[in-house]
């Protein structure tokens, strides 16, 4: 589903330029479970915005499910993103004033899904996140693991092909981040859905089939996650 | 130094009242570590930021320093919480505008603390959790790993008598987060700091000296951490 052949991605901080990604190879196969792991700055998020169409690179070659990104437009950049990604970013990226129900049915609006259809699929999420009876508070008035499983159901809600989580689990206890993982094994068994997800849990990654590890912006270790 | 008893805190939604916290007892002593433990949602942060002023208790009394805190004014409350407090917030609240520099500098800057020796104190703090060399970054120019570490500086630059940290090391790799809690240590060593800190990792709480955990708005156990 994801070829990624020799990705740079430079930052550019007045005349200086900061060389974060300095060439990741990486295919992802459909269905496929990834874990990424590295240091703090190593360029994790970095990588995932870009698989995930939301940055460009700044060399290199990309092709999702045989498309070339580079070669497209804006427009078919955000029709790729919002028919095939889910995203939980490492930040939530929640709107403010919507409230939880609002948020999870966004990607649905978009996608041109009728009313009762995007009221019942986002309230059913929530249920499986485990925030029923939370749908009509806005994120200030959720604590920092409510709005984690917000961000979450919002990025499942429109059965991506490709799901990438950002540190899906942080703000979470022990419990709870499992109850997360078992959803996503869940709706991967369900729907194949592929998922490269960013964490610096082991025992998280330990969910996936493979791990790769960043360090100074290339790939430098991958290992097969041993089933027993 | 914190004494706390039936702490109460009610949240309203519309006509509707949320119980959260239903009658919390705790003492926390000078110089004392202490980890706040709890299910996502059980009311840690609510906690947090009643013990830091930021947020008043819908009943209960709350002593800070032998000070009855709800018998002071807006200005009063304020000094307190400038003075004596330190706090790594679960979203981090850094200044968006501001440099990783400027950033840390702020609570120095409120203190009156002349600017050359706010510079080289928010330098100093910054290269001691890693970020030498990002000091000129925005928060949208550092990763979330690097932005928790800038509120963490923030939070230790003023040398506070009690530091409150929530979730201070979610966004941290493995190595990352120990090194944080070694310098929470160290400091602890140096200044006798009391700390609060609230995390869902085991192994953190573990450099504590007592956890307590919270669950459906009240404290449900206590344990005193034994030092090999
Ligand atoms: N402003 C508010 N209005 C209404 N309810 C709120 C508000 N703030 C928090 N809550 C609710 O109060 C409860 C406790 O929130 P709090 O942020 O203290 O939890 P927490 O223990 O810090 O959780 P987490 O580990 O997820 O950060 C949650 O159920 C939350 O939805
Ligand atoms: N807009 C930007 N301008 C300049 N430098 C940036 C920018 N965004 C990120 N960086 C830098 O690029 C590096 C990689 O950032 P990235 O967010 O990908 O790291 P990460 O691996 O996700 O880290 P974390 O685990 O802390 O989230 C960091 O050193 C960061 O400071
Ligand atoms: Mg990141
Ligand atoms: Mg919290």
């Amino acid at each position: 589903l994801v070829e990624l052949a020799g990705i740079k991605k430079d930052y550019y901080l007045g005349a200086q330029t900061v060389p974060v990604l300095r060439g990741i190879d990486l295919t992802v196969r459909r269905g496929e479970m990834l874990a990424v792991m590295g240091a703090s700055g190593s360029g994790k998020s970095t990588l995932l915005n870009i698989i995930g169409c939301l940055d460009l690179p700044t060399g290199g070659s990309y092709r999702l499910d045989g498309k070339d990104i580079g070669a497209l437009s804006r427009t078919e950049l955000a029709e790729q993103r919002n028919r095939k990604i889910g995203f939980v970013f490492q930040q939530f990226n929640l709107l403010a004033r919507a409230t939880a129900q609002k948020n999870v049915e966004l990607p649905l609006l978009y996608a041109g899904v009728p009313a009762a259809e995007r009221k019942e699929r986002a309230a059913s999420l929530l249920a499986r996140v485990g925030l029923s009876g939370f749908e009509h508070h806005v994120p200030t008035q959720l604590s920092g693991g409510q709005q984690q499983r917000v961000a979450i159901a919002r990025a499942l809600v429109n059965r991506p092909a490709l799901l990438l989580a950002d540190e899906p689990t942080g703000q979470l206890d022990s419990r709870t981040g499992l109850e997360v993982i078992a959803l996503f094994q869940e709706l991967h068994r369900e729907t194949g859905v592929t998922v490269v997800m960013v964490t610096h849990d082991p025992s998280l990654a330990a969910f996936c089939e493979r791990i790769i590890r960043l360090r100074d912006g290339v790939v430098t270790g991958e290992e097969r996650v041993e089933k027993p």
